[in-house]
């Protein structure tokens, strides 16, 4: 463990915690795309099915637990308990065209042809697209309420802190996985606009809205 | 074959 995985997963927790807080506080999930939250909840499903087979420490395992739990948790908030809130009409990016692919490729790249191998893979490639949906609901409504861009701050920072994780690991450890790598790269770089957006609006006090 | 990873990330 090192400083910048650390907090990397801490902002990561933040991020989860503060989409549930938000939904539950405002009792609606206007501005969250629902098909992003799913997809989410697939990546860690995928990721975390050696949850069980092999134990690496508490915190990772608590981590997983957590992570796992919020997800489905967000997702009833959204298609259960708030749907009358659910912004159907414009969260409408077909996730299909993320889930397809990344399956193909996570079929043909992987470190190792095993099921659990083959899902953290697949797992890895829907995380780096997973926030599409959510930023194309942001950019169909041309705004999104601040509480919203802290959640998206806050979740592209942790896989931004992941890079420097991995250079660190690369240096000091001789840890080096170019699928992950690759991966945390795109993941971030799709954030890039709106972390613009996010330091030179949201941190002066203005609201986030995207140049129309 | 390369080195096993541990999978001891998030």
């Amino acid at each position: 463990m090192n400083i910048f995985r650390l907090t990397g997963d801490l902002s990561h927790l933040l991020a989860i915690l503060i989409l549930l807080w938000k939904i539950w506080k405002t009792r609606s999930c206007s501005g969250i795309s629902g098909r992003s939250q799913i997809l989410f909840a697939t990546v860690y499903t995928a990721r975390y099915l050696d949850l069980f087979t092999n134990f690496v420490s508490v915190y990772n395992s608590v981590m997983k637990i957590i992570f796992i739990a919020a997800a489905f948790a967000t997702l009833y908030l959204i298609y259960v308990k708030f749907k009358a809130t659910y912004d159907r009409n414009h969260d409408t990016f077909r996730i299909e065209f993320l889930l397809a692919p990344c399956a193909l490729l996570a079929l043909i790249l992987n470190h190792e042809f095993t099921i659990l191998e083959v899902l953290w893979t697949f797992s890895i490639y829907l995380e780096s697209v997973a926030i599409l949906p959510q930023l194309f609901l942001v950019s169909k409504t041309g705004e999104a309420e601040t509480i919203t861009s802290h959640y998206l701050f806050a979740l592209g920072s942790y896989r931004a802190l992941y890079l420097l994780n991995w250079i660190y690991r690369y240096y000091f450890e001789g840890f080096f996985d170019l699928i992950a790598i690759v991966a945390g790269i795109v993941q971030t770089v799709l954030y890039c606009d709106f972390f613009y957006l996010y330091i030179t609006r949201v941190i002066k006090g203005r609201a986030l809205k995207l140049p129309a | 074959p390369e080195t096993k990873i541990i999978k001891d990330e998030l």
